[in-house]
């Protein structure tokens, strides 16, 4: 079938950090052959500026704004949360445990934990005013918006006023997903629907696993 | 512009660097 038989099962082995997709598959929303798409996935990511098999952040970054160098405070935090290990690399397992919390399928209390580790800027369990101060800042920067100081202001005080009903100045778990049950689409980037058929949205990784299974 | 009448997380949820579908182009 060509050059979609390239990458042997043999050479997936020697990939670092490599994991039997049939264990990925059983702890996460994919299909062993997702899974198998996912790898041809991972290895392109893996190999696009430093071929070793594992994705640095710069490749993150080239995968997500086709630049490198390019410097977003929330890629960086994804990147954070998804380098499980914190090796300043992601592994293939951690690439698909992470990813299949942004399966249509996966549970909505998780996703909602995700976005809410992602947002606590700092780790200290709480979401606090100055680190959604600081992600807005970063949000129109990126989006090369231009809102007052006081507008700004004025945008985190009214979200505190909503979110905060502890009114201790910092939005803790259980209030985030009581905001989030409040405003749903506030983790519709959550959820990807490119991974619900991930073997059919790439059709190329449909023929590798055909010729997989049929070895 | 609407950020006004929206909430923080709102504006952040649509940062590009949230956007994973990017991942997935070819």
């Amino acid at each position: 079938m060509g050059c979609v038989c390239s990458t042997s099962s043999s050479e997936k082995v020697k990939t670092p950090g490599y994991e039997d997709p049939t264990i990925l598959a059983s702890e996460t929303p994919f299909t062993v052959s997702e899974v198998d798409a996912l790898y041809e996935l991972y290895l392109k990511l893996s190999n696009s500026i430093i071929e070793d098999g594992l994705i640095h952040k710069e490749e993150f970054q080239l995968a997500l704004f086709r630049n490198k160098n390019e410097k977003n405070l929330f890629a960086d935090r994804i990147f954070d949360l998804f380098d499980v290990k914190r090796n300043g690399v992601i592994e293939f397992g951690e690439f698909v445990r992470s990813l299949g919390v942004f399966h249509p399928n996966a549970a909505l209390e998780d996703k909602i934990a995700f976005a809410f580790r992602l947002y606590d800027l700092r780790q200290t369990g709480y979401i606090e005013k100055q680190e959604l101060k600081e992600m807005v800042l970063a949000l129109l920067h990126e989006s090369d918006l231009y809102l007052s100081d006081e507008m700004i202001e004025s945008i985190v005080d009214k979200t505190f006023e909503d979110a905060d009903t502890k009114e201790d100045g910092r939005i803790d778990e259980d209030e985030w997903k009581a905001f989030v049950s409040q405003h749903p689409s506030l983790i519709k980037n959550m959820t990807l629907p490119y991974l619900k058929d991930i073997t059919l949205a790439f059709p190329s990784f449909i023929a590798r696993t055909e010729v997989e299974d049929s070895e | 512009v609407a950020p006004v009448t929206m909430n923080a997380f709102e504006l952040i949820s649509k940062s590009q660097g949230l956007n994973l579908s990017s991942l997935f182009e070819k």
